[in-house]
């Protein structure tokens, strides 16, 4: 898991995720 | 007749082309997908989109555990307008979230943009017969988690990135030597609202809303091109909190514009579609201004165009 | 080919254009909006620099106020958590969909008072307990995963603990 430093209340966190033979960081940002 | 000849044969191999390749072929090796959760503020996701230079995010449900559409400009064009027709609510659209926007929708009556989704191993062309009939222009990859049968969003894909991909792969391109006159759908003169640079950016956005359309061409007093407003520079709008200046001219509002924004892409009625896929290929074109000799306004091509006439004309 | 850009419409020209057109306007304070954009910069996991116990102190006490799960630790993995974490999706999922998350949170030393914990995906249960024996195939294997629960979960722990301390 990746994530940032919360900033202005809102979290972002990703993980790297073979999808097939690709890979896709999905990035998901939340509200704190 | 060659020239004729040479069109049609272009035109057929694109097309099997594009019933050949995956939405899942045009992904590139790796790649990011950013999505937001629907409990962010409205203003919040705004800066989220300016920041990584996107314009539209896929949006994720945690309460349903499912998604929730995209967010694009069209998003913000109708907050705007509900700011427009509730201006004491301002308060309210402050504190708007992601959730929220379905009621903004209701509450100026503009019917929900129902968003089509496709597998990301069906085949290009039935992403871009989707996108025609829903008249987007992205389209959700959509699959599911093999275990727990949940929905993934993949990836989305645009008009834009499907045209680049043809015209990155598809060499037969070179052969569409047609006058853009001369072609059915592309070559039609459309009746398009217009605008000058001293119009209030408030009328340009109810003509964005009201005439679905995603740019309105400002033109002088006779008639020639000299910049156009498009739906995407709304973000930049809201993001310097001006939409609350409602009687701000559009020139003006222009000036928000990126320093690094590549400019608004001309062509004339000789053009031809070989040079348009090849403009495609190099840079990021997103709708064509047709002008006369003098630069005076005469039609335009957008994408969604291009494509019908690749997937359905000749 | 006279496909052209329209001069005009370059941001440069169009502010020149503008200020000619309305000198003492509003104009000249309006800037456009900035592209660098501020690099968003990524960690593993969390940092911490507290006293490790204290650091695995506070995330059995988020993961119990937020109802999870887990393993009573053995002896070689004091600094690994094995969490179990039901999944509540509102959506009448089939009954035999797994809602039962399983994540490994482990802390790590990076250097003396520089400790890092990283959380990780480690698979679903139904909720009769019985691990989804197909599950036993490995992770690897499985071509389309969906990462959406799991960053959620993630999350909500993260906020938790930012909560806390």
């Amino acid at each position: 898991l990746a994530t940032t430093s919360i900033k202005h209340n809102t979290l972002a966190v990703a993980s790297i995720v073979r999808y097939k033979r690709k890979y896709v960081t999905q990035v998901l940002f939340s509200p704190l | 007749e060659q020239i004729e000849h040479d069109q049609k044969i272009g035109i057929k191999a694109i097309r099997l082309f594009l019933q050949s390749k995956t939405s899942y072929d045009v992904l590139p090796v790796s790649y990011r997908l950013i999505v937001l959760d629907t409990s962010l503020l409205v203003k919040k996701s705004l800066t989220i989109l300016l920041q990584n230079n996107i314009v539209s995010a896929p949006l994720w449900n945690n309460q349903t555990s499912r998604f929730a559409g995209l967010l694009t400009a069209s998003d913000f064009i109708n907050v705007i307008q509900y700011y427009f027709q509730f201006p004491e609510k301002f308060e309210f659209v402050e504190q708007l979230t992601l959730d929220g926007l379905r009621d903004v929708e209701r509450a100026i009556g503009c019917d929900q943009i129902e968003t089509a989704s496709i597998h990301p191993f069906k085949s290009l062309y039935e992403a871009c017969v989707k996108m025609l009939e829903s008249k987007a222009r992205r389209i959700p990859l959509i699959d599911e988690d093999e275990k727990t049968h949940r929905e993934i969003v993949v990836s989305v894909l645009t008009q834009y990135r499907i045209l680049k991909f043809v015209a990155l792969n598809c060499k037969e391109t070179k052969m569409l030597l047609k006058p853009i006159k001369d072609l059915k759908g592309l070559g039609t003169i459309k009746d398009i609202s217009t605008c000058t640079l001293q119009t209030p950016v408030i009328e340009v956005i109810h003509l964005l809303a009201h005439k679905s359309v995603s740019s309105v061409p400002i033109v002088d007093d006779q008639g020639k091109l000299i910049n156009v407003y498009e739906a995407v520079d709304i973000l930049a709008l809201v993001k310097g909190g001006m939409y609350t200046d409602l009687d701000l001219s559009v020139g003006d509002a222009l000036l928000r514009r990126p320093e690094d924004f590549e400019g608004v892409h001309t062509c004339t009625m000789n053009d031809r579609l070989s040079t348009i896929m090849d403009t495609i290929r190099k840079s990021r074109l997103h709708r064509l201004f047709i002008v006369d000799d003098e630069g005076k306004l005469v039609s335009v091509i957008t994408l969604s165009d291009i494509l019908n006439y690749i997937l359905f004309g000749e | 080919s006279t496909i052209a850009i329209l001069p005009s419409s370059l941001p440069s020209i169009h502010r020149a254009f503008m200020m000619e057109l309305n000198p003492n306007q509003l104009s000249s304070n309006i800037n456009p909006t900035p592209t660098k954009k501020s690099k968003t910069r990524w960690h593993f996991g969390i940092r911490s620099r507290s006293y490790p116990l204290d650091v695995m102190g506070e995330i059995y006490r988020a993961l119990k106020n937020l109802g999870a799960e887990w393993a009573k630790p053995t002896e070689e993995e004091l600094w690994t958590i094995r969490v179990r974490w039901k999944y509540e999706s509102g959506d009448a999922m089939q009954e035999n969909t797994p809602n039962l998350m399983k994540m490994q949170i482990q802390l790590f030393q990076l250097e003396p008072n520089n400790y890092l914990v990283d959380f990780k995906f480690d698979g679903w249960e139904t909720s009769t307990g019985t691990p989804q024996d197909s599950f036993k195939q490995d992770l690897d294997e499985v071509g389309s995963f969906s990462a959406y629960p799991f960053l959620h979960l993630a999350t909500r722990l993260i906020m938790e603990l930012a909560v806390n301390s």
